[in-house]
């Protein structure tokens, strides 16, 4: 997964993401696809979640699947998760919870309440940071006001590391599936492509068109994509498209 | 089909916004929170069922090719004893996926599996 918040020279922030799932998940030799990556597309949608008949938050979902990974809460916050691989992953917490220690909460409910009971920025922050969990995670966190743009490293008790925009030093904040403080893998480097496109693209052109085209851009779109999504917290919008990596292509 | 090795050259797209296959971008579909729980992804559920099913049985395959011993033993325990998980599970999630599971014909275990893919495959 790449995720970014970046904001525009008038403060106008901006929230994206390549959701990527189905790693070593059966390579089809002949099509040079992914099987679950595959299956995954045609289960795609976006869901408006109301109240009264009015918008609460808007979310992208795999049909079926309850939680949250991506989301917007118009005028307040924007929220993406990336995976955070680990031993003591959700495995552990997994066994936990049916030996009966539940004080974990499962990763795609905890953003999903945070995303209908948090009213700010700060409090879903906090919110993602102190909770208890099953299983590791980057959660980054987009804001409404200059500046408000962060990633939260989560191991299954607290937050191990939170990267606020202004401490990154720059007019966005990009988180891959490694710490910001480690060197990624260099099989699985999309950290640094990614960085250069953005650079590439400088501030003066950040917006839907902009950011799409970096996460198009290879190997930040791999295989693995499954969809890049596009969210502006002042206007409350979420759009949602399929993403497909034709060859030459790297494997993830 | 990996056109290159790592370390990677990128190459920066600059007009891939919008695709031009419309196709491609996802439909909303309108999730009514005043709804009791269990009926709030019924339709959804209704259409998308087969799909899940199939979906689902792919994620336990591979995760039992992929996973040692313990991932096998976690899978079977859940499919065995998912009709009476909910009681385990947070409201209002439990319901919905009961909802689920009844408007898809899959069982509930299936259902709690298919949602806890994420905290299988962190490892």
């Amino acid at each position: 997964c790449t995720s970014i918040v970046a904001e525009d020279n008038a403060g106008k922030l901006f929230h994206a993401r390549n959701l990527d799932f189905g790693l070593f998940l059966g390579w089809d030799i002949k099509n040079h696809t992914w099987e679950i990556t595959e299956a995954l597309r045609p289960m795609i949608l976006n869901v408006d979640y109301q109240k009264g008949g009015k918008t609460v938050f808007k979310a992208v979902h795999y049909a079926g699947y309850i939680g949250i990974l991506t989301a917007i809460k118009p005028g307040v916050f924007t929220l993406s998760m990336n995976e955070r691989f680990d031993l003591n992953g959700g495995f552990i917490g997994i066994i936990e919870w049916i030996l009966g220690l539940r004080s974990g909460q499962w990763m795609g409910f905890l953003t999903r309440d945070t995303l209908l009971y948090s009213n700010s920025y700060e409090e879903a922050k906090k919110n993602l940071t102190m909770t208890q969990m099953l299983a590791p995670a980057y959660f980054i966190v987009g804001g409404n006001s200059t500046g408000q743009g962060c990633v939260i490293t989560r191991d299954r008790n607290k937050a191990v590391d939170v990267w606020n925009m202004a401490d990154a030093g720059k007019w966005y904040i990009l988180e891959t599936n490694y710490d910001h403080w480690k060197s990624p893998l260099f099989i699985d480097d999309r950290r640094t492509p990614a960085n250069r496109c953005m650079q590439n693209m400088t501030q003066n052109n950040v917006g839907w068109p902009g950011i799409f085209n970096v996460l198009s851009s290879k190997p930040v779109l791999n295989k693995l994509t499954t969809y890049t999504a596009l969210m502006q917290v002042d206007a409350g919008t979420l759009e949602t498209w399929l993403q497909y990596c034709p060859d030459p292509c790297w494997p993830f | 089909v990996q056109g290159q090795v790592p370390p990677f050259k990128e190459t920066c797209v600059t007009n891939a916004y919008p695709p031009s296959e419309k196709s491609h971008l996802v439909p909303t579909y309108v999730l009514n929170l005043d709804l009791p729980p269990t009926q709030r992804w019924q339709n959804l559920a209704k259409d998308k069922g087969s799909q899940i099913k199939t979906l689902l049985k792919k994620f336990i395959e591979f995760a039992e090719d992929f996973g040692n011993g313990t991932v096998n033993t976690i899978i079977n325990y859940l499919n065995k004893q998912g009709d009476s998980m909910d009681t385990t599970l947070p409201q209002p999630y439990a319901d919905e996926m009961r909802g689920i599971a009844t408007a898809s014909g899959l069982g509930l275990g299936e259902v709690i599996i298919y949602n806890l893919f994420y905290e299988v495959f962190t490892v």
